[in-house]
């Protein structure tokens, strides 16, 4: 799909 | 990191440290769902791989280094420790996981933003910690008057779900460009789960009552 998503989140 | 995101984790870890402390103190883990337990650490191992080759911040490591060990000790507690093993009823923790992690990895092999090991395992990660604390739930609901604190780690559990919603919010409120479809998808699936056993330990807990869940 889209751009992967960000891993700043726990 | 905003404020809810903060509140969200501390409200995490504070769940995580009221369930071992019940352990410790009763040596008892009646009430407590191994299964459950045995999910998360599988969530925690899948999704925290980035700690072998990503680094964000001194915090992230050390909580992602917290949820794995913590959640080891509370596996190591019911199966391994002396006296609290015998009081794990595995007569009524017969919640069957594959049900639940088997359509997770066939969803996350389906539905993911890559292809490789790595980000399919994280996806894997996302979808089943939104189911894992069923096993949990159904265990509550059969177990007539919860205890105190077993009851005080789920809500504290589902708080930290709730709050991570408002760190959502506030994040698409405030960042441009800011969007993760499959964790908000997931988020917002694993919040609504606990919709009912809210319901249950406010009204218990304004009546002074003991939880007790309907079946």
């Amino acid at each position: 799909p889209d751009d992967a998503p960000p891993k700043d989140e726990l | 990191m905003n404020i809810f995101r903060f509140a969200g984790d501390m409200t995490h870890l504070l769940s995580i440290i009221v369930l071992l402390l019940k352990i410790n103190a009763t040596k008892s883990c009646a009430g407590v769902s191994l299964k459950t337990q045995e999910l998360y650490l599988l969530v925690f191992v899948t999704r925290y791989l980035d700690l072998l080759y990503s680094y964000i911040s001194l915090y992230n490591t050390f909580m992602k280094l917290f949820f794995i060990c913590s959640s080891g000790c509370v596996i190591w507690y019911i199966r391994e420790h002396k006296t609290v093993s015998q009081t794990y009823d595995s007569a009524q923790d017969t919640f069957r996981v594959l049900f639940l992690a088997c359509p997770c990895m066939i969803l996350a092999l389906t539905v993911n933003h890559d292809f490789t090991v790595t980000e399919v395992l994280w996806t894997f990660s996302i979808y089943l910690e939104a189911v894992a604390i069923l096993p949990q739930l159904v265990l509550l609901q059969r177990t007539k008057n919860v205890d105190t604190l077993t009851g005080n780690y789920v809500f504290l559990l589902g708080g930290y779900r709730a709050l991570y919603l408002l760190n959502w919010i506030y994040r698409i409120l405030t960042e441009p460009g800011y969007r993760q479809w499959i964790v908000w998808i997931s988020g917002t699936i694993q919040t609504a789960i606990y919709c009912d056993f809210f319901y249950y330990y406010i009204k218990s807990w304004r009546n002074n009552e003991r939880l007790s869940l309907p079946s």
